[in-house]
């Protein structure tokens, strides 16, 4: 089973065309391993990106050295992989 | 014991096994209004079943809904369990639920995607493909939202099949697809497509694959916008609502742009709520206040199908 330890989800928000342009070039990296759950469409509004604990790093430093803003959606994916998983085993009992 | 849908916990994410045994419960709990057929087969040879809620005639005038085409939305699937429990409990009771099935079908496939379902509980909770496997590539699936043959092959989806908007090989190429497709030609009177995703609290109908207002624009559109306002007064969710284009991007390959050029009118995508928190992961404490917000616009879109037979 895929794990998903120490990723994180990140809610971005782009103020321009040319931010968002960036925003599709990270997501079309293939060794930084990212997901957009949502995907970045126009200014202001919300993209959010899974981004693999070993990428956390560079990706982060992707955002703010184009001055992209973001904020940490989901802490720790698999916390929350695991929340759900123990609910359901909860519910089945 | 015996199982009954009283016993089954609507506020938990289940298996496919627990859905799918809850499904011949409903069918037993409602012998004469509901049966289970089978569309098809996964790609990795899972029945494709569909709910059919039916009180007589012969191929009445039908609305289809499906939730799970992409496997991880797991809300979508939870909230198809819930409102096929409320469409069987609510004929005879609610006057319009009673008004749509005394003249119409409705036709409900709740795990669209079975072989991602599957996988996302054994093996990758954020799988959203098929699992057909890619000739020439290591990564598996196509997008079965990307697959349809409406602007297939457009920029709005992927030729490459490691992205996740994979559209494969060609246009219905994947089973789940193909059993959709066949069965709505097959049946010929299908009046309205509800294609249930999540998440992003939109109401989305045709086109993706190209800007232009479609034929019904209009129409749609005031239809959704009384859609979204009803699930707003549930909780206060707020849902933007549109053409997929105007609202969100261009997507090639999707089903509602398929099913609407193919004749259906009322082709509707509902992005369920994610309260900006936990996207794919919604807790399950929010299955029942989501599928409760969702059920109001839901009606209004069947009522209006009913109302304006075409």
């Amino acid at each position: 089973e895929q794990l998903f330890v120490g990723d994180q989800v990140l809610r971005i928000t782009a103020r321009d065309e040319e931010q968002i342009a960036l925003l599709r070039v990270l997501g079309e990296r293939a060794e930084m391993q990212v997901d957009f759950w949502r995907d970045p469409t126009r200014p202001h509004h919300p993209a959010d990106l899974r981004v693999p604990f070993a990428s956390l790093q560079a990706v982060k430093f992707f955002l703010e050295s184009h001055s992209i803003s973001y904020s940490i959606m989901i802490e720790d994916v698999q916390e929350l992989l695991d929340e759900e998983k123990k609910n359901m085993t909860k519910s089945r009992r | 014991t015996e199982r009954s849908t009283s016993t089954f916990d609507f506020a938990s994410y289940h298996t496919i096994e627990e859905i799918y045994d809850w499904m011949d419960v409903l069918v037993d709990d409602h012998p004469n209004l509901i049966s289970k057929i089978e569309i098809g087969r996964s790609y990795e040879n899972r029945s494709l079943y569909v709910m059919k809620f039916s009180t007589g005639g012969s191929n009445r005038p039908a609305i289809w809904l499906d939730t799970g085409i992409h496997s991880r939305e797991w809300i979508t699937q939870a909230t198809g369990v819930w409102t096929a429990n409320k469409i069987a409990e609510e004929y005879g009771q609610d006057p319009s639920v009673t008004a749509i099935l005394d003249s119409m079908d409705i036709f409900f496939e709740i795990i669209a995607n079975p072989d991602g379902f599957v996988f996302t509980h054994s093996s990758n909770r954020l799988w959203r493909k098929t699992r057909s496997i890619n000739a020439g590539s290591d990564c598996i699936g196509v997008d079965p939202n990307r697959n349809w043959d409406a602007g297939f092959g457009g920029s709005g989806s992927s030729s490459d099949p490691c992205s996740e908007i994979y559209r494969g090989p060609y246009a219905h190429s994947e089973r789940e697809v193909k059993a959709i497709v066949d069965f709505i030609h097959g049946h010929g009177n299908v009046k309205s497509v509800i294609s249930i995703h999540s998440y992003s609290q939109m109401l989305l109908f045709p086109y993706g694959y190209k800007r232009g207002p479609a034929a019904h624009h209009q129409e749609l559109n005031e239809l959704a916008k009384k859609a979204v306002s009803d699930l707003a007064a549930m909780y206060g969710t707020k849902y933007s609502y549109g053409s997929i284009a105007d609202t969100i991007y261009l997507a090639d390959g999707t089903t509602v742009d398929w099913t609407y050029d193919n004749g259906v009118k009322y082709s509707f995508t509902f992005e369920l709520r994610d309260t900006g928190r936990y996207g794919f992961l919604l807790p399950s404490t929010e299955i029942i206040p989501t599928a409760t917000e969702t059920w109001p616009a839901l009606l209004d879109i069947m009522v209006h199908v009913l109302e304006n037979p075409y």
